[in-house]
């Protein structure tokens, strides 16, 4: 399940990518 | 009241906003997968997960955030994710949705092994919420508002996320002028709205360790 770590994690790549990717 | 500026931004949030959807299959999971609590705490997840890679996306959005220092919009996103997704969630079971979605979606939640004195201030807070007949402006500008809080832990710039923030609330000061001549105190109860979040955003955190032991 998403630790605030998995939080950080998916922020970063949704960040760096877009939806798509 | 407001300016030809505050207009576009009114309408490039809310048209961010409402692009601002879980995928359809995952909704569709939601309302047909079969009824355990395991499966429920696996589909529960899956969604928080989508959840937020569709508030990122609303998030790029918003003006100016993708000027702020790349840390900065990190840690605004993880200060802020749980309390815009709780925002989102409470939008979606104001506005009713067609037969009985709502009851199954509530039920899938409750049923999932969440501790019940979690549950309770969450629905009470969806049923605040609901209570204040928001119109999509403001759902749109208290979630960006929500967002761009210059408080959350590791912000180096405060100052530069305020000059973002503030612009909004003026915005949304204005908007519930307009939306709700009758009501003085609107804008007050919706920044009273942000502080209910803040102590969810808090008890979310607990529950989430004592939901993955149980």
């Amino acid at each position: 399940p998403a630790s605030n770590l998995g939080l950080e994690d998916i922020i970063r790549k949704a960040l760096m990518g877009n939806m798509e990717e | 009241e407001l300016t030809q500026d505050q207009k576009a931004l009114i309408s490039y949030i809310v048209d961010a906003h409402n692009k601002h959807r879980i995928p359809q299959d995952m909704a569709k999971k939601l309302l047909q997968e079969q009824f355990n609590t395991e499966e429920n705490f696996l589909l529960l997840t899956e969604m928080a997960t989508s959840h937020v890679q569709v508030l990122v996306e609303f998030t790029k959005n918003i003006p100016g955030f993708q000027s702020l220092d790349h840390e900065d919009q990190i840690a605004l996103l993880k200060g802020s994710a749980v309390e815009a997704m709780f925002l989102r969630s409470a939008q979606v079971f104001s506005k009713k949705l067609p037969n009985g979605h709502t009851e199954v979606l509530e039920d899938r939640i409750r049923r999932s092994g969440i501790s019940e004195e979690f549950i309770t201030p969450m629905f009470n807070f969806y049923k605040s919420i609901g209570e204040l007949q928001m119109m999509q402006e403001e759902h749109a500008l208290l979630t960006a508002i929500t967002i761009l809080s210059p408080d959350r832990p590791y912000i180096k710039d405060q100052q530069a996320v305020e000059r973002l923030q503030e612009p909004m609330l003026e915005v949304l000061r204005k908007v519930c002028k307009l939306q709700h001549p009758h009501e003085p105190q609107h804008f007050a109860r919706l920044l009273g709205r942000l502080t209910e979040l803040r102590t969810l955003n808090h008890h979310h955190a607990e529950m989430l360790e004592s939901w993955r032991m149980s």
